[in-house]
């Protein structure tokens, strides 16, 4: 399990990367096209929300529809 | 320009370069 204690222990960078590793799965099984982009966007959020998302498939779920939203627009 | 960039792909196994270490 990815607790806030070792994410605490790691590097900014590191700590992403862990984040990251558990969140892309869980995206590419919501939005399989774009989940690269999508996780990449979602980092970009603070730590303490994507460890919620990670335990809270309803609010992983809206944001990766915003993020996808988001994505649409910009690609515009 | 950076926009045509962003955002950033994660991709699983590699390091995670769109965040900069602060």
């Amino acid at each position: 399990d990815l607790k806030a204690t070792v994410l605490s222990a790691a590097s900014p960078g590191e700590q992403k990367e862990m984040l990251g590793e558990r969140l892309f799965p869980l995206v590419q099984a919501i939005q399989p096209t774009m989940s690269n982009k999508i996780t990449g966007m979602l980092l970009e959020l603070e730590n303490s929300e994507l460890l919620h998302m990670l335990e809270s498939p309803e609010s992983l779920r809206s944001m990766v529809e915003e993020a996808v939203e988001v994505l649409q627009a910009h690609q515009a | 320009s950076s926009s045509v960039n962003w955002p950033p792909e994660f991709r699983p196994g590699e390091p995670w370069k769109g965040y900069p270490n602060i």
